[in-house]
């Protein structure tokens, strides 16, 4: 795991909670926004299980820590998305909050609804981009959430020990977060 | 036949995108190799914090730098380190990412 120049995290009284909200106007249209939600809602509960930090959503975008949007192309912040594949969605270091998705990938909640070879797991990416939100930068673990590149129509979504010691380093552990769960999940996973 | 409840066909689309799929051409290009186009791969390098050079107008050489930021990318996305273009390592190249730089030191932030 690695992290941003000078180590940068949220910096506030513990334990910590961090508001999110979705942009209405940069937007996609062919997936819920019901489904949007779950799927970052599942995506922070995993990083929650494993750092004493709590997301809460809420209705003013404005105001919230993590501000999430889906845009294409220049949408001003210097990091122009690319269409379709290529760049997926970037993010930024803390305490910044902004995390923004290509609106141009073919973005799926669920592959067994949509065929499309260039179809890119939501979820995956959500889960990527916040750890980055919270201060991850890449890692060379392949395995590990915060690996910079996912194939079309691959999911990874599982927190991996790379990830885990990383962002715990940065916020201390959950007090409910056991190492021994997380290798079990591991090798169920594995021998599933 | 049982036909799904609901199936979303969206039209497969990736020729829009073509950017980094036309890196395949340079797999095996060694160093010394003079190739049209290798530029663009040294831009993404440079976009992904391997490859920092003052002047930016690359060149279509595949130069020491551009073998030094071919070393620096396996290593860190743990690939055999060769310092070639070999498949392992186009193919990564290739593959979707994140636009957040591989530089450790990157911030976007701007302090108002």
């Amino acid at each position: 795991y690695s992290y941003f120049y000078g180590k940068p995290r949220w910096v506030r009284l513990s334990p910590l909670t961090l508001t999110y909200a979705f942009s209405k106007s940069n937007t996609i249209d062919y997936i819920s926004l019901s489904d949007i939600k779950d799927v970052f809602k599942r995506s922070f509960s995993r990083w929650s299980s494993v750092i004493p930090v709590n997301f809460t959503e809420t209705e003013e975008y404005e105001l919230a820590n993590i501000r999430i949007s889906f845009y294409s192309g220049d949408h001003g912040d210097g990091q122009p998305f690319d269409g379709v594949l290529g760049v997926l969605a970037h993010s930024f270091s803390p305490e910044n909050g902004r995390l923004h998705l290509d609106a141009r990938e073919t973005w799926a909640v669920d592959f067994k609804a949509v065929k499309s070879k260039v179809a890119v797991d939501l979820e995956s990416v959500a889960t990527h981009e916040i750890g980055h939100i919270l201060g991850l930068a890449h890692t060379s673990v392949k395995e590990a959430v915060m690996y910079p590149s996912l194939s079309p129509r691959a999911k990874k979504v599982d927190l991996k020990v790379d990830d885990v010691e990383g962002i715990q380093e940065l916020y201390g552990s959950n007090p409910n977060f056991k190492f021994s769960s997380l290798l079990e999940s591991a090798n169920s996973s594995n021998h599933g | 036949r049982i036909i799904p409840d609901s199936v979303t066909v969206i039209t497969d689309n990736s020729t829009h995108n073509t950017t980094w799929h036309d890196f395949a051409r340079f797999l095996d290009i060694e160093k010394g190799s003079h190739v049209s186009g290798m530029s663009e791969l040294k831009k993404y390098l440079n976009r992904f914090g391997y490859l920092s050079v003052l002047n930016k107008n690359f060149t279509d050489v595949f130069d020491s730098e551009m073998q030094s930021a071919v070393v620096l990318y396996q290593q860190k996305l743990g690939l055999p380190v060769t310092g070639k273009l070999d498949s392992d390592t186009i193919s990564t190249i290739m593959s979707p990412r994140c636009g957040v730089s591989d530089k450790e030191h990157k911030i976007h932030t701007t302090k108002r």
